[in-house]
């Protein structure tokens, strides 16, 4: 399960 | 960045000052569902929070505050301004049966099971089905007004072009998100139907109306 640090779009 | 993500932002900005001017020249927001305006407002309240926690880049924040704001005011017009030309009537969808169920499901498929986390998949599942009100309102009356459908055909087409987006991004930079993704398909398949009465009608210059 890919785990994202931050959200980079918007 | 790439292309695909910057048409899809600009798209996502042209649908929304397309609204915003759409009430204001005209005074009106007949035709408009408010419950929707308020699920895309709340959308952008809920996944921009990071605005305080993080800085990605000057465009990035900008662009946030600029949505946040953008779809505050065309709640305010809706609910306070232009009240009087509200058509509450015909915008009858029950917000509650999206609401709950995605709120329930953002707390069982996250990333991570943190607060900001959790508001950040919530809000990314409300805007699949966000549209939903406005186009039950559509499919109730039997017709939009030609502009609603240019609203319309911006809000869907961005989604789109983010999943463009997510293939080239998955290609070039391993990058993957599988609950934006599987919640942007969701989205974008929810305006398929519009995009065909579009294209068949809409830009044949004639007037978006459902047969009876």
């Amino acid at each position: 399960w890919p785990f994202t640090q931050y959200h980079d779009e918007l | 960045m790439n292309i695909f993500r910057l048409a899809g932002d600009v798209s996502h900005l042209v649908a929304i000052i397309i609204l915003l001017l759409k009430i204001w020249k005209t005074r009106s927001c007949a035709g408009i569902s408010g419950k929707s305006q308020i699920l895309f407002a709340s959308v952008f309240v809920t996944r921009y929070l990071d605005l305080f926690t993080i800085f990605i880049s000057l465009y990035n924040s900008s662009m946030k505050i600029i949505y946040i704001s953008c779809s505050i005011a065309t709640v305010y017009l809706v609910y306070f301004k232009f009240k009087a030309t509200y058509d509450g009537n015909h915008d009858t969808f029950r917000v509650e049966f999206l609401v709950v169920p995605v709120g329930g499901l953002s707390f069982l498929v996250n990333h991570d099971f943190s607060p900001m986390e959790i508001l950040w998949t919530f809000s990314i599942y409300l805007e699949s089905v966000a549209i939903l009100p406005q186009l039950f309102m559509i499919s109730k009356t039997g017709e939009a007004e030609t502009i609603t459908t240019h609203y319309l055909f911006f809000l869907g087409l961005y989604r789109g072009l983010y999943l463009i987006n997510w293939i080239w991004r998955y290609y070039f930079e391993g990058f993957f998100d599988l609950i934006a993704i599987v919640a942007g398909l969701v989205q974008t398949v929810l305006y398929c139907d519009f995009f065909y009465l579009y294209v068949t009608k809409v830009l044949k210059g004639k007037k978006l109306s459902l047969p009876a």
